[in-house]
């Protein structure tokens, strides 16, 4: 990407573990690559990982190389649709996008028709990528799902990307979650995207406990399109426009003044410029206003110049369209429509689109799925937040910007948003963290991760922690962060007793004859060493007391004493015994108790820390209170 | 009825691999075998490599079988995901 890694604070010349980070290994299960893009090119690196046990497979033009060191792709269904290559090659542009994104090298002068211009780069350039192809035109199965975690965890692979999902589901009846479970049972961190459904509450999949789950914020880049009127006003639109139209003005025309009536639509179906509903001989050659945000393929397809779009569903990030567009607010959008309105020839130009700067940046996007977590209330999700929002990076030469019919723009790099962008950018920063750590447990990278994050405001953010997590993620900080919250198997086993999973289960799942869930090995899920706590209560006028049992090990100094600073969510005491933690030696590990207590107010979500701060790390760990509904 | 005898492709997930040698073909051949599923054509993919299962066609009456065999620890639909 072009801006996010220096929007976050780590730049090109960032210190890095060049010799382990050669060694790092990246699974992502995504779309497969576009092998030729720059972003993954070889030059210079040497000989394979000795770890690596994968493979290429390589039909249909496709050939690994010392950075693509594996590429294999799974369609159990057999059923390839039209345009779709069987074979690792990327054809939708989504698994370059990432993939780079993680750990693409660094490409100079990358952008869109000059758009977003700079050095794409990924988190670690010098990491290497293995490449599982698992999502086609017709989306992503769950036995390829599963077949590519089979095979990523014994190929060796160091961290899996997987910027996928759907529903929240139960963790044994979830192909991601089982394979993020496995893949941690093999020292291997799954980041996963949190999903694009926000802002509407419960709504985070990929929620399980093992796996990293990722929000999406903004970065202060900002793509807007300006719609000029011929009475010299201006509109500035949200839209990465990238065209150049030839002459001063066109006509400009509102779209319900314009139905298809041939075909029986009315102005309140064209209105909105939908299939079908434009009448192609008022609309050839003109600009058409639509009062909805759209794809632009039906004024495209009525012959239009371009597309004034208006409503106010999506007015923090910046969308593609195959034809001259902006999208305006509804108060500027209405401002055209009157011009419209009381001009006898309006007429107007859509110009290419600027960058401007975001001052607000970095904030959650509305579309970022939100919390609660609906399968364990008590875990907050999403984890931490990412850029997600108009990032630049690598694309697919066997599509088109939008990939929608009309479009004729193939290009190297394009600029798209969601959660699936944010995943790669935790991927990578995961992977740096593991470069200096190679040690290091899944969650230990991931802890390192969550309490090194750059605090957010509920200011910007009304969902707070919701939207966020703890924060906005922060790898230089994350290589250092002092103390970390680990778990391994048999954590997550105790977790999965206190949640009500059987004896029988569990036997299977770890593998070990001998697991039971007996009363010492039946954890609640306050117990489970997670580095942020979460309390919910069933009512706004119950008292609720949790007590969440936590351990840290010293991965900062030798000697060293940390004191706990707390902040309490609105309506709670928190109380942490001991308040001092005295280490002495690396790797030790000193345990502690939080106690919550209190009335969460309703409607909110009542938000504090706790940070333990030794003078030079501090540990922040977001508590939040809540009412379930 | 119909919708009983219609085949869906579920995935039967077994947990981790078993010790020691294992043929996972065979184990998920014989499983199908056992709850009535023409197995050979049924078995769409086996996972061996990290972990334990198979993906298969089934009934829902194979699928209520297999959910309560042992070694099973669930048996859920082959759904689709999508991208973010």
């Amino acid at each position: 990407t072009t801006r996010s890694w220096d929007f976050m604070g780590f730049p090109q010349g960032v210190r890095r573990a060049a010799g382990p980070e050669s060694d790092i290994i990246v699974g992502m299960l995504d779309t497969g690559v576009w092998p030729e893009s720059e972003s993954f090119s070889d030059e210079g690196f040497g000989p394979l990982p000795s770890k690596w046990k994968g493979s290429c497979q390589s039909p249909a033009n496709f050939t690994c190389n010392n950075k693509i060191i594996g590429a294999k792709y799974y369609k159990s269904d057999g059923d390839f649709g039209q345009g779709e290559i069987d074979s690792p090659r990327d054809s939708e542009g989504h698994g370059s996008h990432t993939a780079s994104t993680a750990a693409g090298r660094l490409v100079s002068d990358a952008n869109l028709f000059g758009l977003g211009s700079g050095t794409a780069r990924g988190a670690v350039p010098g990491a290497r990528i293995a490449v599982y192809k698992i999502c086609w035109s017709g989306g992503c199965s769950e036995a390829d799902i599963l077949a590519a975690f089979d095979d990523a965890i014994a190929d060796g692979v160091d961290i899996i990307s997987l910027s996928v999902g759907g529903g929240a589901l139960d963790y044994f009846e979830d192909s991601i979650a089982i394979g993020a479970f496995h893949s941690m049972k093999n020292g291997i961190l799954t980041s996963n995207s949190g999903g694009n459904s926000g802002p509407d509450p419960e709504t985070i999949s990929n929620v399980s406990p093992w796996s990293l789950t990722v929000a999406a914020s903004t970065i202060d880049r900002k793509f807007v399109a300006k719609v000029k009127l011929d009475n010299s006003k201006a509109y500035e639109g949200m839209a990465i426009n990238t065209f150049i139209l030839n002459q001063s003005m066109y006509p400009l025309v509102y779209g319900g003044d314009v139905p298809n009536t041939r075909q029986g639509f009315t102005r309140e179906e064209s209105r909105y410029c939908i299939f079908g509903s434009l009448d192609k001989t008022l609309v050839n050659g003109t600009i058409v206003l639509c009062d909805a945000l759209a794809t632009g393929e039906e004024p495209l397809n009525a012959g239009a110049v371009g597309t004034v779009m208006q409503d106010d569903r999506y007015l923090d990030l910046a969308f593609s369209f195959p034809l001259p567009a902006t999208y305006l607010n509804l108060s500027d959008g209405g401002e055209v429509y009157n011009y419209i309105n009381t001009t006898s020839e309006p007429t107007a130009i859509i110009e290419k689109s600027t960058e401007i700067k975001d001052e607000l940046a970095p904030f959650v996007v509305s579309f970022s799925s939100r919390g609660p977590n609906t399968i364990t209330s008590d875990i907050l999700k999403p984890d931490l937040t990412a850029p997600g929002v108009d990032i630049l990076a690598a694309w697919s030469l066997a599509t088109t910007v939008t990939g929608d019919e009309g479009d004729t723009r193939v290009v190297p790099y394009n600029i798209i948003s969601g959660t699936s962008m944010s995943c790669p950018h935790a991927t990578g920063a995961a992977a740096y963290v593991k470069s200096f750590n190679p040690t290091w447990s899944p969650a230990a990278i991931k802890s390192a991760l969550m309490t090194t994050a750059s605090p957010m405001t509920a200011a910007i953010n009304n969902d707070a922690e919701f939207a966020y997590g703890a924060g906005h993620i922060d790898p230089v900080k994350a290589v250092n962060p002092g103390l970390v919250y680990d778990a391994g198997e048999a954590d997550y086993v105790k977790f999965l007793c206190g949640q009500g999973y059987s004896d029988k289960s569990l036997r299977l799942v770890t593998g070990d004859n001998s697991s039971f869930c007996s009363e010492s090995n039946n954890a609640t899920v306050w117990d489970l060493n997670y580095p942020s706590f979460a309390i919910s209560s069933s009512s706004k006028t119950e008292s609720v007391t949790r007590v969440f049992h936590r351990t840290v090990t010293n991965v900062g100094s030798p000697v060293s004493v940390y004191k706990a600073t707390v902040v309490a969510p609105p309506g709670f005491t928190v109380v942490v015994e001991p308040s001092v933690l005295s280490f002495k030696a690396m790797g030790q590990k000193l345990a502690f108790a939080v106690t919550v207590s209190g009335v969460a107010a309703s409607g909110s979500v009542g938000s504090g820390s706790l940070v333990w701060d030794d003078g030079v790390s501090q540990v922040r760990s977001p508590i939040v209170a809540f009412v379930a509904s | 009825s119909e919708s009983d005898q219609k085949a869906n492709t579920y995935i039967v997930y077994m947990g981790d691999l078993p010790k020691g040698d294992f043929s996972a073909s065979s184990l998920h051949t014989s499983m199908l075998q056992q709850v009535g599923s023409r197995a050979s054509e049924s078995l769409i993919r086996s996972y061996k490599r990290s972990f334990n299962g198979f993906v298969a066609k089934l009934t829902e009456e194979e699928r209520k079988k297999l959910a309560s065999m042992e070694g099973v620890v669930s048996v859920f639909p082959n759904e689709k995901k999508k991208l973010h």
